[in-house]
C-alpha cells in the first residue's frame, strides 16, 4: 500500500 | 440498472491551446485524458454492486490488475460507430496514420481488432457495462485475501448478464457465452496497451501523471 499511495487514498476517502 | 445509472459522462480531451499541434501534443493530450479517465473509473468502481463490500486490499488488487481493461473497453465502446478510427474522446479521434505518426500503431491495431469484434456482435450499452464491471471482478489479481468474496462479486455480475440476455434476447441462447469469450481478447488488448504506455514512459518524451504511472507500475 505504501507503493500505491494515490489509489489507496482515492479508495479510502471517497470521490 | 445500477451500472446504467453509475456510468460516468464521457470526458473531453483538453489539449493545451498554447502548444502547436504535433504528434507529441497528441500524446500529451491522450495521457492527460487517460489519467482523468482513470480517476473517474476508480470512483465508478465503487458503484458496482458488491465492490465496496470487498476489503480495501482486494479493491486495490482488482483495480491494479484490471484498470487497463476497463479503459480499453471505454475506448472500444466509443469507437463502435467508426470503421477506422479510435475515439478516445469526442474531440480526440485517431485514424491509423495519425496513430502511427504518434507511435501508437500497435495500440491502434489492437484496439481496432477488439472494436471490430464488438461491432460484428452488435454489442449494446448494457452488455458493455456488464463486461466492464466483469473485467474488474475477473482481473485475476494476485494476493487476493478474500477469494470467496471476490467469487461472489463475480457470480453476481455473471448472473446479471445471464438474466439480461435471457430476458432481452431469449432466442440467442449463446449470447452471454459469446460475450464472455471475448474477455481473453480484452485482456490481451489491455496487455498491449500497457506495453505501449510503458514504452512511452521509458522513452521519456511524454511526462505522465502520478496516478497513471502508479497504476502502470503495478502492471509491470
Amino acid at each position: 500500500q505504501e507503493k500505491h499511495k494515490i489509489l489507496h487514498k482515492l479508495l479510502q476517502n471517497g470521490n | 440498472s445500477q451500472l446504467l445509472v453509475s456510468e460516468p459522462a464521457p470526458l473531453r480531451a483538453a489539449p493545451d491551446p498554447s502548444t502547436p499541434d504535433s504528434d507529441l501534443k497528441t500524446l500529451l493530450t491522450l495521457c492527460d485524458l487517460l489519467n482523468r479517465e482513470l480517476l473517474v473509473m476508480i470512483g465508478w468502481a465503487k458503484h458496482i454492486p458488491g465492490f465496496t463490500g470487498l476489503s480495501l486490499v482486494d479493491q486495490m488488487a482488482l483495480l491494479q490488475s484490471g484498470w487497463m481493461e476497463t479503459l480499453v473497453l471505454n475506448v472500444v465502446w466509443r469507437s463502435q460507430g467508426s470503421a477506422d478510427e479510435l475515439q478516445f474522446a469526442e474531440n480526440l479521434r485517431l485514424n491509423e496514420s495519425q496513430s502511427r505518426a504518434a507511435g501508437l500503431h500497435d495500440l491502434y491495431t489492437a484496439l481496432r481488432h477488439l472494436t471490430s469484434k464488438y461491432q460484428q456482435m452488435g454489442l449494446n450499452q448494457e452488455e458493455m457495462l456488464t463486461l466492464k464491471a466483469m473485467s474488474l471482478a475477473n482481473s485475476d489479481a494476485e494476493n487476493v485475501e478474500g477469494a470467496d468474496a471476490v467469487q461472489c462479486f463475480q457470480d453476481a455480475l455473471h448472473e446479471a448478464l445471464q438474466e439480461y440476455e435471457s430476458g432481452q434476447r431469449p432466442s440467442e441462447s449463446h449470447r452471454a457465452g459469446r460475450l464472455l469469450m471475448t474477455l481473453p481478447l480484452l485482456r490481451q488488448t489491455a496487455h498491449r496497451a500497457v506495453r505501449c504506455f510503458s514504452r512511452l514512459h521509458m522513452e521519456g518524451h511524454v511526462p505522465m501523471h502520478k496516478l497513471f504511472l502508479e497504476m502502470l507500475e503495478a502492471k509491470i
